[in-house]
């Protein structure tokens, strides 16, 4: 199982519908500074639901939706991603997963949807697929920039607590 | 509950063990402040890098703890293995020596399993098989400029 | 107190707007969180790199967080004058450009005082007007390994 | 005012006494990961009395003199540093001006000497000389490694307190 695609759309900096390839081997991602790499790395932890809004820089989700001073902002962010599935890691029986989610602001607030294969399913479901093929969120299999700063000044107790999470 | 996390624990102190010494040539290993009972205390990271005396994290210096860091990180990874690999700046406080043999050590890996990694350093752009340029435009959008292959 | 504070606030946001300007070519300033009384609030740093829109620290990019970071130090600086100034690797979360910018003002100030940079990085290497090299030998043992000139 | 020369001796890594010399620009100092760079900018905080034993890495100031497996650990540590002083930065008589920092371990404990043009001062006479030539610990004339990744994840109290210290 690998990323055969990441599509973005109004996510972060990520202003007008972006696809970007990736196949099944070493791909490196560089750029300026601010450029919006680790946006990229942002989005594949939030389609596949690992991570909260704060380690994704924002203070409410829906501070991940495209802004700028120049024109409206969109109502909605979206990223999707797509899986070659034919070793089926995620026990399904399509060759392809298509995971994808969706926030959407209104006045009151937001909703997050999230879908697997084209069916709308919970975050709980999200993460039942995933565990199966063994991407967790405290897997470590996605490092954030900062990690390893952080993993060297944590106490050893919040070390030991990350293997309290695997076990 | 004990058994579990003691198991987890020496899966990955063994891989540990392993990684920080081809990262660097020392040795290194995890410890427990309490043995008997794990959950009463935490986890030191302890080495020893190639012809020096052990010493504690702390005292440690930059380049040589976010090593120390990252074989902890692929000891986890090894214990629990996945089917991708997303990396964000990783090889940032690395000598030129040393971020290479972290190139490396992925381009190995990336025989059997996906490895997407954000880096600024020559070595890690040089080990991919490809790279994927992104810039900033008007607007504050982001654009992907292409794609370089080795 | 509270006079020589804001003396001192105004001083450094002075010299911060001007060489935040130079490094990013963007607009920043220095926000007390109580002008009133300052010493019941905090001190942010509100910046907008260029052509970009106005956005809080945190949810900046690594590189820019430190530009942002650099900028303040060195208002500082010019605010409170040293003899001499030592850095150790200011230049590590920046890319090529902006390691040069950094580099760049550190050879124009380094005309009329001294600095000292420990750095990994070539712009800042190639700026300079000497490196001393440093390995560690048997034993644990540091040795100045000689002196380059540009 | 500039540094013309620092010489240590058993000061962490430096188990042999090394003089280093330095000139009135812009020098850079560059080698692998470990190899003693920041104990550099260790030994100037060090002998100019501008930070704790904590900022230095060290539990204790006797954990900064040198040790290692093969030989026995000296009993003491030393850091000397020469400043052309013909501009009269500080004002004394002499063109030159040499600060000395010896920590000693003996059974009971350490003792710490500061030395300015060879007569034995206090910390605070070392301040109060280094003040009137602009530099003090809080003046961020001398940027630790990490530093830069501090001021970034502090707080906005602890950004305004710097401020409160210059003031
Ligand atoms: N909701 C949003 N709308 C538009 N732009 C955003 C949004 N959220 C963040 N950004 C922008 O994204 C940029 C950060 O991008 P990112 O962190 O991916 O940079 P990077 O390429 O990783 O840079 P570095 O090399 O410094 O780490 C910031 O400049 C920020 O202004
Ligand atoms: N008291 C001591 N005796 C001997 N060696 C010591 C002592 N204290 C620290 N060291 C050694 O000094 C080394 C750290 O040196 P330093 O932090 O200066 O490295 P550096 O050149 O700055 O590396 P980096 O590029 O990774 O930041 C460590 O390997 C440590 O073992
Ligand atoms: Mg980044
Ligand atoms: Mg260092």
């Amino acid at each position: 199982m690998y990323i055969t695609e990441i599509e973005f759309l109004n996510f972060k900096s990520f202003g007008k519908k972006v696809k970007i390839p990736f196949f099944d081997d070493f791909t490196t991602i560089s750029g300026p500074n601010g450029s919006g790499k680790s946006n990229i790395v942002d989005g594949i932890l939030f389609v596949l639901g690992l991570s909260s809004s704060r380690t994704l820089r924002a203070e409410k989700l829906t501070d991940l939706i495209y802004s700028s001073d120049e024109s409206k902002k969109p109502d909605f962010a979206q990223v999707t991603i797509r899986f070659n599935n034919s070793d089926h890691a995620i026990p399904v029986d399509s060759d392809e997963v298509v995971i994808s989610r969706k926030i959407k602001e209104t006045d009151s607030g937001y909703y997050s949807y999230f879908y697997f294969n084209g069916k709308s399913v919970s975050l709980t479901d999200i993460h039942t697929h995933l565990a199966k093929a063994g991407v967790t969120p405290e897997g470590y299999n996605v490092v954030m920039q900062g990690d390893v700063t952080r993993i060297t000044t944590m106490t050893s107790l919040q070390r030991r607590k990350i293997i309290d999470e695997i076990a | 509950k004990k058994e579990t996390f003691m198991e987890a624990f020496e899966g990955i102190n063994e891989a540990f063990k392993v990684i920080f010494h081809e990262l660097s040539d020392g040795s290194g290993t995890l410890i427990l402040d309490d043995d008997e009972d794990p959950f009463a205390g935490g986890l030191t990271l302890k080495v020893q890098p190639k012809e020096k005396t052990l010493r504690r994290l702390e005292a440690m210096s930059g380049g040589e703890k976010s090593l120390t860091a990252l074989a902890f990180v692929f000891a986890i990874q090894k214990y629990r293995p996945a089917p991708f690999y997303a990396f964000d700046e990783i090889d940032m406080f690395l000598d030129g020596i040393n971020a290479d043999k972290v190139a490396q050590r992925v381009k190995k890996s990336a025989k059997n399993v996906q490895f997407i990694v954000v880096s600024l350093r020559k070595p890690m752009i040089e080990a991919a098989e490809r790279t994927i340029g992104v810039t900033m435009q008007q607007n504050n959008i982001t654009n992907i400029t292409g794609m370089e292959l080795r």
